[in-house]
């Protein structure tokens, strides 16, 4: 089963064309491993992207150098999936099938 | 069904047995239609809503083909219920069915669907081998023989926008496009995925407007507006390229130009703090929120014959 440890989902928002362009090819740029959640849309628009943790310290200083701001929205994905899946499991426990 | 619980997400298996309870509680209004498979093989169920007639003319939901974005499903399991709670006692929803089916695809990429629960819960794509690739999987939304290949889709097996070898080679995909032309008389077509607040209609692929722009875009404000009486949750909308970005060969864009006018799509609504994984306490919200919208969009199809 892949685990998401350490994974981070970061929110990027474009401030003007020339950084929604750069935004634009982040899929592309392979080296990053990126899983675009929300894409591209315009500018103020917020851009979430799934970042596995080997390639979080490199794709940060990426968007520092080109002056992207970005904010963390999830530190830590597999946290996040380990209370879904305990929620799920709680919820099946509380609706046990009747005789 | 009165003691499944809507307010949390559920197995593939739970899917398949809630489907086939809503069938056997309601004999009258609601059955099961198989419409192929899917490469792994599970069947690709559709809910048919229907009072009566042969052939009326019908609205189709599908939720749940990028598989990762559980609220969908979740919420097209609570459109079902809803659907059969409230004919005969809302007059609105007893007249469209009166008149006019409903098709609900729940389950709409099944494997993707099971693989979230068992593997990968980010799996997005379908689940068929590329030969000659190591990585698995077709975006089914960039699929569809509109614009198929043009910009907006991937050509590369590894991306989660990859388009497929050939327009139509998703079964999950092929299956939908041979029950809306066998069927000839789909007049809505809504196409649901999540998130990030929107309420689309075609085109994706180019900026040349539709023909139906003008009508299209004040039905989707007044679904937005609707929906946002609520909870306040506010949308965007637009036509794709317009509001997203240039999306080629995706599903509304193929069922606009086979003649169904009113084809949308939703992105569901997001927290703001968990993007796809919203928390399960999400689900009843968003299927609410929603269901005003979807009201709006069928309402005045009822009303607007074409």
């Amino acid at each position: 089963k892949e685990t998401f440890e350490g994974h981070q989902v970061l929110r990027i928002v474009p401030k003007n064309e020339l950084q929604l362009a750069l935004l634009k090819n982040l899929e592309e740029i392979v080296e990053f491993e990126l899983d675009v959640w929300m894409g591209v849309t315009g500018v103020s628009y917020p851009v979430d992207v799934r970042v596995p943790p080997h390639t979080l310290e490199t794709f940060k200083s990426y968007l520092d150098s080109h002056d992207l701001e970005y904010s963390t929205m999830i530190e830590d994905v597999q946290a996040i999936l380990d209370m879904e899946r305990e929620q799920m499991k709680s919820a099946a426990r509380l609706v046990q099938p009747r005789n | 069904t009165d003691s499944f619980d809507y307010a949390n997400y559920h197995t593939l298996s739970e899917i398949y047995s809630f489907q086939d309870m809503l069938v056997a509680e309601n004999p009258n209004l609601v059955s099961k239609i198989v419409i192929g498979q899917s490469y792994e093989g599970r069947p690709l169920n559709v809910l048919k809503f229907s009072t009566g007639g042969s052939n009326r003319p019908a609205i189709w939901i599908d939720t749940g083909i990028h598989s990762r974005e559980w609220v969908t499903q979740a919420s097209g399991l609570w459109f079902a219920k809803k659907i059969v709670t409230d004919y005969g006692k809302d007059s609105a929803l007893t007249a469209i069915l009166n008149n006019m089916d409903i098709f609900l695809e729940i389950a709409t990429n099944p494997d993707g669907y099971y693989f979230t629960h068992t593997s990968n819960r980010m799996w997005r794509k379908t689940r068929k081998p590329n030969p000659g690739n190591s990585c698995y999987g077709v975006d089914p939304n960039r699929n569809w023989d509109a614009g198929f290949g043009l910009p907006g889709a991937s050509t590369n097996p590894c991306s989660e926008t990859y388009h497929g070898p050939s327009a139509h080679s998703e079964s999950e995909v092929k299956s939908i496009v041979d029950f809306v032309k066998s069927h000839g008389n789909i007049k809505t077509f809504i196409s649901i995925h999540s998130y990030s607040q929107m309420l689309l209609y075609p085109c994706g692929y180019t900026t040349t407007p539709v023909k139906d722009q003008a009508e299209l875009h004040s039905l989707a404000e007044k679904a937005i507006t609707d929906l946002a009486s609520l909870y306040g949750t506010r949308y965007r909308y637009g036509s794709i390229i317009n509001v997203i970005y240039q999306a080629s060969g995706s599903t509304v864009d193929w069922t606009y130009e086979q003649g169904i006018k009113y084809s949308y799509t939703f992105e569901l609504r997001d927290t703001g703090s968990y993007g796809f994984l919203l928390p399960a306490k999400q689900i009843i919200p968003t299927a609410e929120e929603t269901w005003l919208a979807l009201m709006a969009l069928m309402d005045h199809t009822y009303k607007n014959p074409y």
